[in-house]
Parts: structure tokens; sequence; C-alpha cells
């Protein structure tokens, strides 16, 4: 086994840790049971580990059915499109990869030089997927009504949208707030 | 339109109906959520319109909330009477129209929808079904489910609730014997149902033959009255889902027909027998079908929260990237982009893992049915994770495009902050993540020492493929 800086070899990647976390949390629980400790106790005291164990078992699932099952989707699509979706499949692996480098360099042959390329393969990423960017988000299709958002609307009137919402705050009702008389005046005027 | 949005979209080197075709499942799907959409529009004003949430009292945004949901849920019920029959329709109603909420605070009647109805249809016999189901469907009722104790939450069989079965009346006694066995948390349940699936320890003869499900009736159905005996309320001010009307509920010797204990695999006979289930795992398809729900809820919510991130980043603009330039759109920002393009990029990882874990869900639903258990364990498994992650990943990315909105992104009106609250709920509500991770785990651990004993499920072979002699 070598480490490669694809997507298949970080699905790879997250397997190995994953499996090496269940090894080991299988391990450690056989020698405290051996000790003495209970089973209950032992669990309790490794459980941190096992938490770590599923969420690294998750994230290989994640990303691998990402992988494969947007594989045979891109077949039926066109070019263009199948191209970006390669792109966030990639990104998508290189993120977590970068993410969990820890488990990666603890429990797979990852090298200090392939952690320098993925680096520089995200930036990469990043740099082509930017100018799709709108494109995807508008692909969901949400209408306003559901986004309920004076920032995320489809005609992108940010700033109008913010003062319409500002001014239906209730303390824009009056010109002056009736706390100003009861508190904030008589405190101003040193008579409270 | 804005003009650098009107750039953006120039710019953008795919069909984007072609991926909107592709996210919604085919042509067809996305005409019936136009359908869907347009209907809601036909009450645009009513559900729309009037004062912000934000600026009701707690006692105003339920009764707002509950205006709302009568007009969202007769439609609702429309759509649904032409499409009753069919699971993925439902779902596809759940996802589409109920977690794409009108309200930024959840609906009082979302745990009807969400859990009464899939643990009722799952759970109840033939009678029970002709009885309560079609009322449940047209909502001439409307439920909750209570398992979850104000001291007891994932470990079930701790719960203390009890119903006691009186031959001599042919009734089950309902009892909450101590504070900490007062239902906390059912949706819906402080103001809005009247009836209640309800999880207690089943004694007959003296026996105690662990949890079973109750259907209770809370309140009266022409006054909307509490039922004697029954103490029922709401929980108070959360950090969001408040319109979700979340409630407790307390039973002093409640007494309902044998005939409402859900008998579709346990029954109590009149005389009192227990007849076991023949598989009590039967009980988790609905348990399993709601957390699908969940991640495709997760899905939905981290869609908001990214188109909301990724238009605002086109639009506004900030600092000079080089001396003499104007002020440049924050997308183009490398550390923007990594905010931004990469909660994308989880949001179609986590769609994609969805609709896999709901075809999972089905092939493996169809072989419980016919007594096949052989893969029960790696769809808890599964259906645990998926919940632990998506629900995590939704949240922590949801929050990361808030802070790529900076300030404005803080603001109630840009819709971040309400989308990271039901976020946030989602990791600790049906399972706490950590918990849900642990069961994974114990799923791992037993499938790890059962290595060399055989094939393994699909989602677990990997395990075998690096384990090899050699590979690592």
């Amino acid at each position: 086994y070598k480490w490669e800086n694809s997507v298949e070899g970080i699905i790879r990647g997250f397997q190995i840790v994953s499996m090496r976390k269940i090894s080991s949390c299988l391990d450690l629980m056989t020698s405290k049971v051996m000790s003495g400790m209970s089973q209950a106790d032992a669990w309790n005291t490794i459980s941190i580990q096992l938490v770590s164990a599923g969420e690294s078992h998750c994230r290989a699932i994640v990303i691998s059915t990402f992988h494969e099952d947007m594989s045979k989707a891109m077949k039926s699509m066109s070019a263009p499109l199948a191209e970006v979706m390669g792109q966030l499949v990639e990104l998508y692996a290189v993120y977590w990869a970068l993410e969990r480098l820890g488990d990666l360099l603890e429990y797979t042959s990852i090298s200090g030089a392939d952690v320098v390329k993925l680096r520089s393969r995200y930036e990469e990423l990043l740099r082509k997927i930017r100018p799709n960017a709108v494109g995807l988000v508008d692909a969901f299709d949400i209408i306003d009504e559901l986004l309920q958002s004076s920032l995320g609307a489809y005609d992108g009137r940010v700033y109008e949208r913010l003062m319409e919402e500002a001014l239906k705050s209730p303390l824009n009702a009056e010109p002056v707030n009736q706390s100003f008389h009861k508190y904030l005046k008589p405190f101003m005027q040193g008579k409270l | 339109v804005n003009k650098d949005l009107i750039k953006e979209r120039a710019k953008c080197t795919f069909n984007v109906t072609e991926l909107t075709y592709f996210l919604d499942g085919g042509k067809e799907k996305t005409f019936e959520r136009k359908e869907r959409e347009r209907a809601l529009l036909s009450k645009r004003e009513e559900l729309f319109g009037g004062t912000p949430d934000e600026y009701l009292s707690h006692k105003e945004k339920y009764e707002n909330s509950m205006r709302k949901a009568v007009i969202l849920f007769s439609l609702l019920r429309k759509i649904q009477e032409a499409n009753n029959t069919d699971l993925t329709n439902y779902r596809n109603l759940l996802s589409g129209v109920l977690s794409a909420s009108i309200s930024q605070d959840g609906s009082p009647f979302g745990l009807h929808y969400i859990m009464f109805m899939p643990v009722f249809m799952s759970q109840a016999d033939e009678e029970q079904q002709k009885k309560w189901l079609h009322r449940a469907l047209n909502c001439s009722i409307i439920g909750s489910y209570a398992q979850t104790e104000l001291g007891h939450g994932t470990f079930i069989r701790g719960l203390e609730t009890t119903a006691t079965y009186d031959p001599s009346t042919q009734e089950f006694v309902l009892h909450s014997p101590t504070l900490t066995s007062y239902k906390w948390w059912p949706g819906g349940l402080g103001n809005t149902v009247n009836y209640c699936i309800v999880i207690a320890q089943l004694y007959s003869k003296g026996e105690c033959h662990g949890v079973h499900s109750f259907i209770v009736q809370v309140r009266d159905e022409d006054t909307h009255m509490p039922l004697p005996g029954i103490k029922v309320g709401e929980i108070g001010v959360k950090m969001g889902l408040n319109a979700v009307n979340n409630g407790f509920i307390g039973f002093d010797n409640v007494r309902i027909p044998r005939t409402n204990m859900l008998m579709k695999h346990a029954k109590i006979l009149e005389d009192g027998t227990y007849v076991k289930s023949k598989n009590s795992k039967l009980i988790y398809g609905a348990m399993v079908f709601v957390r699908v729900v969940i991640v495709f809820d997760s899905v939905n919510y981290l869609a908001k929260a990214i188109t909301v991130a990724t238009r605002y980043s086109a639009v506004r603009r900030q600092s000079q990237l080089k001396e003499g330039e104007p002020e440049r759109q924050i997308l183009d920002y490398v550390t923007q982009q990594d905010k931004i393009l990469t909660a994308i990029a989880g949001c179609f990882a986590m769609k994609m893992n969805a609709r896999m874990l709901w075809d999972t869900f089905n092939v493996i639903n169809d072989q419980l049915h016919q007594g096949n258990m052989e893969r029960l364990g790696e769809l808890h498994a599964l259906a645990c994770c998926l919940k632990a992650i998506s629900t995590t990943d939704s949240s922590m990315f949801t929050e990361r495009c808030r802070l790529a909105c900076g300030g404005h992104g803080y603001m109630v009106s840009s819709n971040l902050p309400p989308t990271y609250a039901l976020t946030t709920a989602s990791c600790t509500y049906e399972g706490d993540n950590t918990v849900l991770l642990l069961q994974t785990a114990r799923f791992l651990l037993k499938t790890w020492r059962q290595i060399d004993s055989g094939p393994l499920t699909p989602t677990v072979q990997y395990l075998k493929t690096v384990s090899a002699p050699g590979f690592s």
C-alpha cells in the first residue's frame, strides 16, 4: 500500500483510518477486560475513541458514496456539468483529508510532501470552482419565499432588503420611544 | 437584478437547469416541486406577509405559526390525497414542503407528519388503522409522539411511565410515578395536538414486559380541554424551533381502552396474557425512516445557507486586493472560497448520501418484512452515523456560511441564525449524535470480531479489503 493523492487514494486512506481505529478500540477493550475491568467500564473508558471510530467509518462512507454515485451519474450528464461535479467531489475529498490530517498521518503512509501537494490542489480546486459558485446554488432553485433571506434573494438586492427589514422594527414606528421620557431623560438630567 | 449576479450567471460554464433536474431526481420531479410551490404561492400574502416573527412575543409567535400551519397543511392535505399510497411521495412531501417550512422557527404540525404518522402506520394493527389512520391523514385528529422523559433520553429501557393492564375493565392505567417520568419535548404537544403516541413500560399480571406504544387521547376533540388526569403544557422558549410548540405531559392514573395499545406486533389479550412480537426488531423501521428524513432535512437547510452566503458573497464588495483597484467581490478572496465552496461540496455530498440511505432503507425494509434480519444491524448503524454526520456537518457549514456574511449574516433577516438554530437542534433530537456514533461503533466492533467468519455486509466490506495481509 502506497498513499495516492487522488480521490480514490483519499477514500482508501479514510477506510484504513476507520479500520485501524476499530481494531485499536477492540484491542484496548480486550486488554482492559483482561486486566480485570468490567466490559461496561472498559467501554466507557475508551468511548471518546469509539466515537472517533464511528465518525471515521462514516466519513469513509460519505466520501466513497459521493464519489461512486456521482461518477455513475456523470456518465449521463453533459460534459461541462460533469466536469464541475468532478471538481466538487475532489474538493470534498481533499477538504476532509486536510481536516483529518492527524488521523491520516497517524494511520496511513501519507507524507509531508503529499500534504503540501494536497494543499496546493485544494487551492487550485477553489480557483476552478469559483466561476460556477452562483450557478451551483442557483441550481437548488429555492424560491425567495422559502429562502426568506435579505442577503440571499435571487435578485441580489441585498442592501435594499436589509433596509426594508430594518424599517419593520417596531422601534422605528415612532420618532421618540416612550422610554426616553420615562427613564432616559430623568437620568440624563440627574433627577434619578 | 444586481449587476454582479448577472455577470456571475453569465459566466457559469454549465446548464443550471440540467443540474436542478439532477438534484430533484428528474425533470418530472422538478415539475412536481414547482407545482407544490405554486400552490404555496397562491397563499403568498397569508403565508408570507405580516409582521416578521422575530418581533412577536412567544405566545403571538405560536398563534401566528398555527394560523400559517393551517393554511399550509390544508394545501399539503390536498396534495397528499392525490398521492397517499406511496412512501417516497410521503417522504418528498415531508422533505420538500415541511422542511422547507414557511416558518423560520419550525411548525407545530411537524411531529404529526414526521413521527406520529410513520410510527402509527408501522405499529398499529388493521383495526386500529381503520379507526384512526384516515382521521390522522386528513388531520381530523393531530398527534405527537412522546418517548423522551424529563429524566430519561435515549436509553428507553430506563423510561418510568407505566401502563398497567386491568383485566376487570380491559383498560390500561397510564401513570407518571415521578416528576422525572413526565414526557418532555414532543413537538406540538404543548397546545396543539389532541392525540399522542406514548411510550410506557407495560405491566400485566404483575409482570413488566418492557416498553410499548399506546395511542392516548390528550385533549377533548371539541373543547380542546386536557382530559381528566392529564397534565399537559408547553416547555418554554428554546434556542430555535420556537413555533414547534414542544410540550410536557404527565399522567395521573389515566385509563385508556386495551385496544389503544398499538398491537401490530406484540399484544395484550383480554385476560391480560402478553403475546410477544414475532420479531421485536420490526419497530426499528419507523425510527430509521425518521432518521432518513432528518438527513434529507439537513441537506435542505444547508442548501438554503449556501444559497444565501454565495449570492451575498457575489454582491458584497470589500477591500482592495491591489492598490488602485475597485473593491473586490468577497467571493474572490480565497478565505471566503474556503468557507463557501466547501459548504457547497458538503451539501452535494450529503444529498448523494441521503439518496443512498433512502435506497438502502427501502431494500432492507423489504427484507425485514420478509423475515430476513441479516442487514438490520447494518441499516441501523448506517442511519445512526449518517444522521450524526449530516446534522453535525450541516450545522458546522451553516455557521461557516454565517461567518462568511460578516455582521449582515448575524441579522435574523438573513435567515442564517434561524437556520443554524434548526441545524444545531437536529444534532440532539432523535438521538444525540454522540450516542448515535457509539451505537455505530458497537456495530463496527461486532463486525470486526467476526471479520474472518464470513462475508461482510456492503457498507463494511472495505474493512476486509484494507485489513488484508500486506495491505497496510
